[in-house]
């Protein structure tokens, strides 16, 4: 089932996302 | 005096005793400042004393509803300049203005509004 | 009656054995238990990435425009699960609108859970399905539970 999506991850546990200083642009620079 | 407003902000910043500074740790948003203007031409300067190392900062204008849960410039109702790479940022869109600033460096942001509100 | 947190260790080992996936005419895929389940045991953690709120906008827009279905469940008014790109089995859990499980948020040593638990016994081979609880919105999409008490839409 993890073929539901391209290069999906299965998890055990919830993982905090860190987010990038990118995160909110369009583009990254 | 310009300060960091206390209330104005995403509640999971830090803003310090003297509300000239501001750490962000979960993620980037947004604090605004006590003064706000509405009509004609306005100017205010801020000299960056502390950056600590890996951090970033996109300094300028932002309306009322710009998100405090988003960076200045991620909407339609802000306008920022980034101390990295010296990016201005608006609707997310991220154009060269500058090289980037830091610490010892003062910046100067104007806007011009109608006259009229 | 064991603590929530006990209950919680207990789970990460038990809830592989507990259910499994399979593929569902209706939906595609769906989760089914592959033991008996007791009224009110903990079933599986509804895993995922923790984001922020803002995030989970700009990721389901993301998502759409490449076509690809999107798993969230939303903790509380600052974070989301987002299960679409790293999850468990539990992001196949199909809604019913007379559901045999529940969802409910727990925060175990200052994190918070999305834990899925039994309404009621629950026959080894039957489907999971909780009831999904979207909030009331104008484009409506249609439920296709199929159960006696069916809503007609999920939203």
């Amino acid at each position: 089932w993890s073929a539901f999506a391209p290069d999906f991850k299965e998890l055990d546990e919830n993982v905090e996302y860190e987010e990038r200083e990118s995160e909110f642009d369009l583009t990254d620079e | 005096t310009v300060l960091l407003a206390l209330h104005d902000r995403a509640p999971q910043l830090k803003i310090s005793e003297d509300r000239l500074a501001v750490t962000g740790e979960k993620g980037y948003c947004m604090v605004r400042a006590t003064h706000w203007v509405n009509r004609g031409s306005w100017y205010w300067e801020a000299t960056i004393e502390e950056m600590p190392e890996g951090s970033a900062v996109r300094l300028g204008w932002g309306q009322d509803y710009a998100n405090l849960q988003a960076p200045l410039g991620y909407d339609k109702f802000g306008y920022s300049w980034r101390s990295k790479k010296g990016t201005k940022f608006h609707e997310s869109g991220g154009k060269r203005f500058s090289n980037g600033y830091g610490e010892g460096d003062t910046l100067g942001f104007l806007i011009i509004l109608p006259e009229r509100p | 009656n064991l603590p929530m947190a006990m209950r919680f260790r207990h789970l990460k080992l038990t809830s592989r054995q507990s259910v499994g996936v399979f593929r569902s005419q209706i939906h595609k895929r769906g989760l089914f238990c592959q033991r008996d389940i007791e009224s009110g045991e903990m079933v599986i953690e509804y895993a995922g990435e923790v984001i922020r709120s803002v995030l989970a906008d700009k990721r389901e827009r993301q998502y759409t425009v490449i076509g690809m279905g999107c798993y969230m469940f939303r903790i509380d008014e600052n974070f989301v699960v987002d299960a679409t790109m790293k999850g468990n089995a539990a992001r196949f859990i199909n809604h019913s609108c007379d559901p045999n499980c529940y969802s409910k948020v727990v925060e175990i040593l200052g994190h918070k859970h999305i834990i899925i638990f039994a309404l009621r016994k629950i026959i080894c081979g039957e489907e999971l399905t909780y009831d999904y609880k979207f909030p009331f919105e104008e484009d409506k999409i249609p439920c296709t539970c199929g159960s006696r008490r069916c809503r007609k839409f999920l939203n």
